[in-house]
């Protein structure tokens, strides 16, 4: 015979509050407590059990079958492409890449393909100095295709190992500007076949389910490999990265920390819940 | 739609004639979820199903509208009534120049909205100059320079001096120029970083802005409750603006900054074009929440 283990309302109502504030979703929330009432040990304590079996599935859901966040850099010139809505911190995490490649002793080269927002290439220009990197760019309002396309050939001839192509922010509503994406992704592919070996879509983690649509999109569109989620340093938790491993499969990488070169780091399932819940 | 869901969940409601507490409870069992599906903060959408509650039973039940479009009105009607008035206008002081600050969250939107902003109050008849206060970021003044440069607004800046310094020293070049009005962009920052927090605190009391908005990403999650208390608790900003509205998210975030603050929300960004800004409506950000 069964019966369930009894949760209080009080501690029930807690564990849903923590889980919703950290934009895991209603819907999510909801499925997550159920499925663990169900597991529950028949007695002990079960305010411990109860936040303790929801901490490993999600890390479960997060981090299945990874061996850590991150990535290996698989070919050479092994070349990534960074996509994401407007303001999300693409042009920093690039700076935040390039440092750490550089740190393993990789030459670095920076395609700055957003020809469009004010000062973009500029910004980025910036990032490369401090990172030590390289950059090819062309003038404002040049075709991004082009400026990605010269990057890569740049990158074979001149033995560059990652090359990493700054995109301008794009709302994934916005199908012109999906459409222009696609066009620098088969491009880069043209030039060197099997590139980009990395698309990484950069996420706000105070972005809420809109952030859902934009990895849906985006992964319609280009095939994204992976997410930075960036702004982690804040108080928000980017819960909504649950959903997208869940729903489309596509794992976090790397977590930003911050506005410095050395703040990004290999994504860590186990911290990251620890975190959702501290 | 959500009209279409809720009519099934309460056709109990057609027998009775009247919305009462059983037949209503599931109808806004759907709200709630609808609501933090838009991102509205779990807070705000518990206080505003009690409010919607306690307005929708006892209602008559008519027939010229479904049980769930009832429903729904009232609650459409408590949302617009919580979002807000429209045009609530910048404040401006007697003395010129008036001094805007533009303050939030790093990557909202603010240099772009600053841009917009000069040109807004530019179109009404005011003479505006853009202030590239932040220091931090890479290209930051070249960002708000192009843009300046871009629509013809003038931009002042000093390098990386201290934001107040350069503040001090704008509002100097305003009064020669006779320029009426200051519009100054501040650096992208955490709400719980004490040392930037305390330095637009510091540029709050140097400059005696008559308007302090507060720039928010439209597509913000729960944590827009803590950020925009954060602000507000510092800064008591007078306005709010979001952005980014141009695109698909539901924008549940202007119901819990607004609820939470009492601060009306202003302008709405809906592109990267310096045109791209329109004045608050309560009534489209309603149905737009809704879904
Ligand atoms: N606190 C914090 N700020 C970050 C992080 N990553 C980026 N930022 C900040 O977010 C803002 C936007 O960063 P960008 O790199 O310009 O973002 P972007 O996606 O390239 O923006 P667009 O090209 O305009 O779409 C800047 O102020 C960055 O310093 C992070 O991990 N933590
Ligand atoms: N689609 C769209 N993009 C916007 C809107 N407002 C700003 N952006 C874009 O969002 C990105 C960030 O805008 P910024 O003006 O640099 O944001 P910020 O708040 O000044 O950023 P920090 O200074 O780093 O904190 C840029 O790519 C802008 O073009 C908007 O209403 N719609
Ligand atoms: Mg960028
Ligand atoms: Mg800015």
């Amino acid at each position: 015979l069964h019966s369930k283990p009894k949760l209080d309302e009080e501690l029930l109502e807690e564990l849903e509050e923590i889980l919703i504030q950290s934009d895991i979703g209603a819907a999510n929330a909801l499925s997550l407590i159920g499925e663990m009432r169900g597991r529950l040990p028949a007695d002990g304590d079960l305010e411990e059990a109860s936040r303790r079996i929801l901490m490993e599935r999600i890390r479960q859901l997060v981090g299945e079958g990874e061996t850590g966040g991150g990535m290996t850099v698989t070919a050479d010139p092994h070349v990534i492409l960074v996509v994401g809505v407007n303001g999300t911190g693409k042009t920093t995490s690039i700076g935040k890449l390039a440092y750490r490649f550089g740190r393993e002793n990789r030459k670095v080269l920076l395609a700055a393909a957003d020809t469009f927002r004010a000062a973009a290439v500029e910004q980025l220009g910036e990032w490369a100095v401090r990172a030590k990197a390289d950059l090819i760019r062309q003038s404002m309002g040049a075709d991004p295709a082009s400026v990605a396309h010269d990057a890569v050939e740049a990158a074979m001839t001149r033995g560059f190992n990652v090359v990493l192509v700054d995109t301008a922010g794009r709302l994934h509503s916005k199908v012109n500007l999906m459409e222009e994406l696609k066009k620098i992704h088969r491009v880069i592919g043209r030039r060197m076949p099997g590139a980009p070996h990395e698309v990484l879509l950069v996420l706000d983690a105070t972005t809420g389910q809109n952030g859902l649509n934009q990895a849906r999109v985006f992964q319609q569109a280009v095939g994204v490999t992976g997410i930075i989620l960036a702004k982690l340093d804040g108080t928000a938790r980017g819960g909504i990265v649950v959903s997208i491993r869940r729903e489309l499969g596509i794992p976090v990488k790397w977590v930003g920390l911050g506005e410095g070169l050395e703040d990004l780091v290999p994504f860590d399932p186990g911290s990251y819940v620890e975190s959702i819940f501290g | 739609d959500l009209i279409q869901k809720l009519d099934g969940a309460i056709r109990a409601i057609r027998n009775t004639g009247k919305l009462n507490e059983k037949n209503i409870g599931e109808a806004l069992r759907g709200i709630q979820r609808a609501l933090l599906e838009a991102d509205v903060h779990f807070k705000v959408v518990k206080e505003f199903i009690s409010a919607v509650r306690e307005k929708a039973v006892g209602t008559e039940v008519t027939r010229s509208v479904s049980p769930g479009q009832q429903v729904v009105k009232v609650v459409h009607d408590e949302l617009v009534r919580l979002l807000g008035h429209a045009h609530v206008p910048i404040a401006f002081s007697g003395i010129p120049p008036s001094v805007i600050l533009i303050v939030g969250l790093q990557g909202s939107g603010k240099t772009t909205f600053a841009a917009k902003l000069g040109a807004l109050l530019r179109k009404s008849g005011r003479d505006p100059m853009l202030v590239a206060a932040d220091i931090y970021r890479p290209a930051a003044i070249k960002q708000l320079a192009t843009l300046g440069k871009g629509i013809n607004l003038p931009v002042f800046e000093k390098g990386t001096l201290k934001p107040v310094l350069i503040c001090k020293a704008a509002v100097e070049e305003a009064r020669k120029q006779g320029k009426d009005t200051l519009i100054v962009d501040t650096a992208g920052r955490l709400h719980i970083d004490d040392a930037m927090m305390a330095e637009l605190e510091a540029l709050k009391s140097a400059l005696h802005p008559s308007e302090i908005l507060y720039v928010a990403d439209g597509m913000t999650g729960q944590d827009a409750v803590k950020s925009a208390q954060a602000f507000l608790d510092r800064l008591d900003f007078n306005g709010i603006v979001l952005t980014k509205m141009d695109g698909d998210s539901r924008g549940g975030a202007a119901l819990s900054i607004r609820a939470v603050t009492g601060r009306p929300i202003k302008f709405i960004s809906n592109g990267e074009k310096t045109d791209a800004v329109e004045p608050f409506h309560p009534e489209r950000m309603a149905s737009r929440i809704l879904g």
